[in-house]
């Protein structure tokens, strides 16, 4: 069972993932209709950067994460945003959204320029993410778990991240064990699609490059 | 490249904001 430590610290972390959210106005603009390639690449660029802004929010809630040598929690946010971004607008898509915004989204997402080498990879992770059906609890600390990966570039104190890592990991654990008793591989598959985001990373930077030159 | 510049100048200004509150 989950110890009343761990409890007070999947509540804290959940509170801090909902309080910090994408402004409505930004994600309002998502659902208007007929927007060119050029807006919808601005559009989706602004969405990025409140992400990050969000990202950041909820970092500084994460127990210890402040405590960390300063240039670690750079490292440490630089070499997750783009994951997290991932994460958090994939809930977007297996959310229960109301009819239709799904497919604005999504025709938004294909008509901004970026390439179909991309959005395949993108909206593959999306399904599986959709498939896996993930509670909010789960939401908030796959996302922790993703920030304080200790093996990101330029972080000097491995240790220390680990040890923040750790306990949200053994946290998730019983939560799945808990939330899916009929799925015992419900927690390596959450796992898996960490190392399904990775690869994300990678087609992001070759995306971001791709955009450019368009 | 000027993105990922654009990456870190967003996290440490909103990092930086926890010494404004």
């Amino acid at each position: 069972a989950i110890t009343k430590e761990q409890d007070a610290l999947m509540k804290l972390i959940v509170e801090a993932y909902n309080k910090h959210q994408i402004p409505q106005d930004v994600t309002k603009k998502l659902l208007q209709e007929q927007y060119s390639t050029e807006e919808n690449f601005l559009l989706l660029t602004e969405i990025a950067t409140s992400q990050v802004q969000v990202l950041v929010e909820f970092t500084k809630n994460i127990p210890g994460f402040l405590s960390l040598d300063h240039e670690d929690q750079i490292a440490l946010l630089k070499g997750s945003a783009v994951e997290a971004m991932f994460l958090r607008s994939a809930q977007v898509f297996s959310r229960k959204m109301p009819k239709g915004h799904t497919e604005v989204l999504e025709e938004r997402i294909r008509k901004s320029g970026i390439s179909e080498e991309f959005i395949t990879p993108l909206f593959n992770f999306y399904k599986s993410v959709g498939e896996l059906h993930m509670v909010q609890e789960e939401q908030a600390l796959l996302t922790a778990i993703t920030i304080l990966t200790p093996d990101r570039p330029y972080v000097k104190d491995q240790q220390a991240v680990e040890r923040l890592q750790e306990p949200m990991v053994e946290l998730l654990k019983k939560l799945c064990v808990l939330q899916h008793p009929q799925e015992p591989q419900y927690f390596a598959r959450l796992l898996g699609r960490l190392t399904e985001l990775r690869t994300l990373n990678h087609y992001h930077a070759e995306m971001l490059t791709s955009w450019r030159v368009n | 490249p000027a993105s990922n510049l654009g990456l870190e100048d967003i996290i440490r200004k909103a990092l930086m904001g926890n010494l404004e509150e």
